[in-house]
């Protein structure tokens, strides 16, 4: 699976989420990634996100939703409210991770594998790739 | 307004133990071009639906990542491909699922998106409508490669009732 999150000059939020699935899937399964609201979200209102990890238990806890809800009404930080949501997962039995920016303020990123393929930059700065 | 971009490659099982110098490095080079995808439109005042879509479609044609060439197969050795995007400003959106001959599964979820009458449109007949909107079809075979071929084969060989519920593949 492979995603982006951008914020644009303007403020604009944007998200896209691709992906092959999970080898041996069988019966036309489907996991979070293309679905709004679970694995691929944005909202100017408050966040752009795209996941990715066991799509069943992003699907079931509405990953992009969830955190957007909780910096849209309840104020929390980008951090905050992609940790707890991605802790609602691994509660559930699933783990992952998700890039998310907002409003304002570099992108953020979580996960809760080994490792995840990522990367990042912002106007004026380096851009960062990472893996473990 | 600052603008800024980030990217994933897919999460799982990725570990200095797990990955070759050579997987790495290419990883870290296909994430990095992305970047540079996305930056070039953010920093000429592009917006960021532009950007996300094409950072994912240079991954999408990447062969070390499971989106578009690269793609896990499924239990009967096919290739079926997921996609999704949406436009903060009005929360426009498009999807599609089980697609397999559309080149650039983002760009047809985009064009979804474009039509505006539906959001989520789902196998061959998405296909169809990627044809319909005159978007590029992937050459036979431009999909699988050999080493997800190999892990296919090594799933089902292992019993293969399963699906790669821990992430093992990508």
């Amino acid at each position: 699976t492979v995603g982006a999150v951008a914020r644009d000059a303007a403020g604009h939020l944007a998200a896209a989420t691709s992906t092959g699935g999970v080898t041996g899937k069988r019966w036309g399964r489907i996991g979070d990634s293309p679905v709004i609201g679970a694995g691929t979200w944005a909202d100017d209102r408050s966040v752009a996100v795209s996941c990715t990890g066991s799509g069943e238990y992003f699907l079931r806890v509405g990953v992009g939703h969830e955190i957007d809800a909780r910096v849209r009404l309840a104020g929390a930080t980008l951090a905050a409210a992609t940790d707890a949501v991605l802790a609602e997962v691994e509660a559930l039995g699933g783990t992952g991770g998700a890039i998310v920016v907002g409003r304002e303020g570099p992108a953020h990123w979580a996960f809760t594998t080994p490792g995840m393929n990522r990367g990042m930059v912002s106007a004026g700065g380096a851009a960062v790739v990472a893996i473990y | 307004m600052n603008w800024t971009i980030a990217v994933h490659g897919g999460a799982g099982r990725l570990t200095r133990d797990t990955l070759t110098p050579e997987q790495d490095a290419g990883a870290r080079a296909g994430l990095a071009a992305a970047i540079d995808a996305g930056a070039a439109i953010l920093a000429r005042d592009g917006s960021a639906l532009d950007a996300v879509e094409a950072a994912v479609r240079v991954l999408e044609d990447d062969p070390r990542f499971n989106a578009g060439r690269g793609a896990v197969l499924t239990h009967a050795g096919a290739i079926e491909l997921d996609a999704a995007i949406m436009d903060g400003r009005d929360r426009s959106a498009g999807a599609v699922t089980g697609v397999t001959r559309t080149r650039s599964p983002v760009a047809l979820a985009r064009a979804v998106m474009a039509d505006g009458r539906h959001v989520f449109l789902a196998g061959a007949a998405a296909d169809v409508f990627a044809d319909d909107q005159g978007l590029d079809r992937a050459a036979p075979g431009w999909f699988e490669t050999d080493e997800r071929r190999r892990q296919h084969a090594e799933l089902i060989a292992g019993g293969g009732d399963g699906f790669d519920v821990d992430m093992k593949y990508g």
